[in-house]
């Protein structure tokens, strides 16, 4: 169904409506949308972690960031943060001894803590956020993936 | 195609949009095709790089994640109206957001085929074929393929066949991957620390799990292994008390309020943490009421 707690079907509502469906190009025989529902999913890689597929991109030279909401029970910070440890790359020593980084608009100032490492991959946590960190904490999200796609400091 | 896909009079809106919209199908197979919208970028759309965004699930989509996450209209007065998100990715970039795999949200497989997580980011890359088939712009932007959740699985399976087609994808950049479910052996071996470190689980059963499970050293205890293969019952039973007893609240926010229709929440909660961690319903869980 929904994530419980969700505490809005609004968009159920609103993507359910008739004229929202026309003016969204929605095919008139597409069911009733909702938030998340049972496909009949068969989850081949439950035991076969993920470590291959982000070696081979890191060998192609691709950039990786992962990044992870601290107060999140469902997939928590010490489960994105120990794999990205376990990669095996070396951590890039900040000259500045910096292990935080910084959203300006909020007091304290720290967004969370960064890990970078070579070859172009970061981990990032971010402060006081849940499981879905644009939602939570939106204004840290949009200045972190903007950063990471531009390729800035944090 | 693509005309055909422009959103032109989108209700609830009482404003201007000051991107372009489109939404529409990505032909996958002969029988699939996924539901996308796509929003150009807030400035300079044409220098801007591209970011698919898949939610996870497996089988939530990720309109919901653009309606209540980074996406640029958000909801309100019960689906009566929208506003912008000042906050959207699409600040960043051009965001892509498909509703993947076939079933989830209006993308559909009229064939009702089996899916797994090859299938699911081989269907995904079809996709993305496409969409550069119908933007073909788009084909010299810098593209980043980011998620979240169980996209911690979609994101690098997909990102590992699009970096092998060089020809279709010549400027794949990299990924982004949030509170992802890389390794659900990580996840379990991390979830009773985590727990028991946010003061959720008693200390006489973490003392317990300590000393007759992990030879008192929880850090590196294989909590997986222990539950699914190796423990002994008496673990097996605590490491489930542990699950079942704690006390999450909202387990995708610890410190969110979680309002709900009137079932009582204890029960609500205990059975849905309990069944995101995949396991059986507990005989004790009511033991601390």
């Amino acid at each position: 169904d929904r994530p419980i707690c969700a505490q809005s079907n609004n968009d159920r509502q609103y993507l359910n409506r008739p004229d929202v469906r026309r003016a969204l190009h929605v095919h008139p025989d597409a069911p009733t949308w909702k938030e998340c529902g049972d496909v009949n999913y068969h989850m081949t890689r439950h035991e076969v972690p993920m470590f291959p597929e982000f070696h081979r991109l890191i060998e192609k030279g691709k950039r990786i960031l992962v990044y992870n909401g601290d107060v999140d029970t469902v997939c928590n910070v010490l489960l994105t943060s120990k794999f990205v440890e376990q990669l095996g790359l070396a951590a890039i020593p900040d000259p500045k001894n910096r292990t935080f980084w910084f959203h300006d608009e909020e007091i304290p100032n720290k967004a969370g803590f960064i890990t970078r490492y070579e070859k172009n991959v970061d981990f990032l946590t971010v402060r006081g956020s849940g499981h879905m960190v644009p939602k939570d904490k939106p204004k840290e999200a949009l200045q972190m993936i903007y950063n990471f796609v531009y390729g800035r400091d944090y | 195609a693509r005309d055909n896909d422009l959103v032109t009079d989108l209700p609830g809106l009482d404003f201007k949009v000051p991107f372009r919209h489109y939404a529409g199908y990505l032909n996958v197979s002969d029988t699939k095709a996924f539901y996308y919208n796509f929003f150009e970028a807030h400035e300079n759309p044409e220098f801007a790089p591209l970011i698919l965004w898949l939610n996870g699930g497996p089988g939530c989509s990720s309109m919901f994640g653009s309606l209540n996450e980074n996406g640029p209209f958000h909801i309100k007065e019960e689906g009566k109206t929208l506003y912008l998100n000042p906050y959207a990715w699409n600040r960043a970039g051009n965001v892509l957001y498909i509703e993947s795999p076939a079933g989830v949200g209006f993308s559909y497989d009229t064939a009702n085929g089996n899916l797994t997580d090859e299938s699911t980011a081989d269907d995904n890359h079809a996709a993305l074929e496409d969409f550069f088939r119908k933007f073909p712009e788009y084909r010299d932007h810098d593209f980043y393929i980011t998620g979240e959740s169980y996209g911690g699985v979609y994101v690098p399976m997909l990102a590992d066949r699009v970096a092998n087609d060089t020809k279709t994808f010549p400027n794949f950049k990299g990924i982004a991957v949030g509170n992802g479910v890389m390794s659900f052996e990580l996840l379990y071996n991390t979830l009773l620390p985590f727990l028991y470190h946010h003061g959720l689980i008693q200390e006489r059963l973490w003392i317990n799990i300590a000393d007759k499970c992990c030879n008192n050293n929880t850090y590196t205890c294989p909590f997986y292994h222990l539950q699914n293969r190796d423990g002994t019952q008496e673990c097996k039973d605590m490491i489930n008390e542990g699950y079942h007893n704690a006390e999450t609240g909202d387990d995708y926010n610890l410190y969110s309020a979680c309002y709900t229709d009137g079932e009582p929440q204890s029960r609500i909660l205990r059975s849905h943490f309990a069944k995101a961690a995949g396991l059986p319903q507990s005989k004790k869980q009511d033991k601390n009421g």
